[in-house]
């Protein structure tokens, strides 16, 4: 359902262009749950804004649910992520000036289609949400009043708002202590069961053992792609 | 050198007061080297900005160095964090509009007294800075054209620079993988090294390891404070 072939993405910055990602080619079927590590500055963070249509390739092709998805414009790519795909980004990517329960509303209040909930569902959904990461009591804070984990959080329940088919998740336990992490861990591996495809980047072992297959980056390129032996 | 006496830290949130800090008794001799840990949510963070007197206790005193600071103006609180403390946050609050080189200049920039370089010092400190912490090819990068763990790496070399005496690091290896995070604990073991207060708040067991003491907090209350077995 997931394919890239020969994707690169080079940064043109002045002089030296940054060769991000250099001829990836990955397949990942529908339902699957996969972790990518690799060193900081590897591409991890780049390779998921491609997947998540957030970002086009500079070269080779992505078929996302047998749609050639690289030349899309920025209206189709938005109306393929609001649809099909739920983002947890690495630095939560919140908006300053609204309240927690506001920011997971958004994803609700721009869906279209079969995908948009109705307008008296969409409260309780992101209110479920919330608490479904443990923030049942912090839905009026806005960013600056939450901790860097009570952020991380929201950004993981706007994730799920709109029950994506793909998560998409940069390092969503980060700046999270064991306890917590585990209790996230358990909220994935709880949508993997339901069927739902888990593609999480991770720099910790702990976190990467729950995934069943991993990938890791080195310098843009795939360097091993393999089944998790748990 | 640093002692929290009865130190309190209440939100004033609409309705329902956050109780982020409650009865903090701290005490912290130069060149020290301690971890703080804690579950989201606990109070690592307030600690922390209440240390680098960047935030004021609600009640408490906290005295640095001989100097009762819970009192101080904002002017006084920047001078002293200026001379003395180095700070890493949690998130990084790195200047988007300025490139890696000149968000580590800043510091130097706005030293003064005996801590300032010179002129002609400034530029070579900034760039030895980044280079230590594996950033020399990246200095004229602004964060956006920076991964997640360059730009926390940005954010240590710009607490270092000044030669601080208490560095306060609020997870610095949070975005980073195993092998960048050894090579950042190791510059950070240096510093304990060469005499330097080094207070790190981390949810990892394995960076805790580094440090010679662990202080817990739970709910805004230190639960343990004890030597590390190491
Ligand atoms: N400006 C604020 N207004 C209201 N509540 C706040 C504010 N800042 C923090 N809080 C609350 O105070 C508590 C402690 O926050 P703090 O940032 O110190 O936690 P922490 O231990 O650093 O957590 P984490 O590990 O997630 O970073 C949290 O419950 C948070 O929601
Ligand atoms: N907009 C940009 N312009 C130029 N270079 C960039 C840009 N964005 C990222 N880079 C560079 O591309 C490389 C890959 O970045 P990416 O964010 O994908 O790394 P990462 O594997 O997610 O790292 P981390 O683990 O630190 O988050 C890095 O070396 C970074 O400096
Ligand atoms: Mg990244
Ligand atoms: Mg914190």
């Amino acid at each position: 359902m997931i394919e890239l072939k020969e994707v690169s993405r080079v940064y043109d910055l002045d002089a030296t262009p940054v060769h991000a990602l250099r001829g990836i080619d990955l397949k990942v079927m529908s339902g699957e749950y996969i972790a990518i590590m690799g060193t900081s500055g590897s591409g991890k963070s780049t390779l998921m804004h491609i997947l998540g249509c957030l970002d086009r390739p500079s070269s080779g092709k992505y078929s996302l649910n047998g749609e050639q998805v690289q030349n899309y414009s920025q209206d189709e790519l938005a109306a393929i992520r609001n649809k099909t795909i739920g983002f947890v980004f690495q630095q939560f990517n919140l908006l300053p000036r609204m309240t927690a329960l506001d920011n997971v509303m958004l994803p609700l209040i721009y869906a279209r289609g079969s995908v948009r909930a109705s307008k008296e569902e969409q409260l309780p959904r992101a209110q479920n949400a919330l608490r479904l990461v443990g923030l049942g009591d912090r839905m009026n804070h806005r960013p600056n009043q939450l901790s860097g984990g009570q952020q991380q959080r929201v950004s993981i329940a706007r994730a799920l708002v709109n029950n994506p088919k793909i998560l998409l998740a940069d390092e969503p336990t980060g700046a999270l202590d064991s306890q917590t992490s585990k209790e996230i861990m358990t909220l994935l591996e709880e949508l993997f069961t339901q069927g739902i495809t888990v593609i999480l980047v991770t720099h910790d072992n702990d976190i990467a053992s729950y995934a069943r297959r991993v990938v890791r980056l080195k310098d843009g390129v795939i360097i091993s792609d393999s089944l998790n032996n748990r």
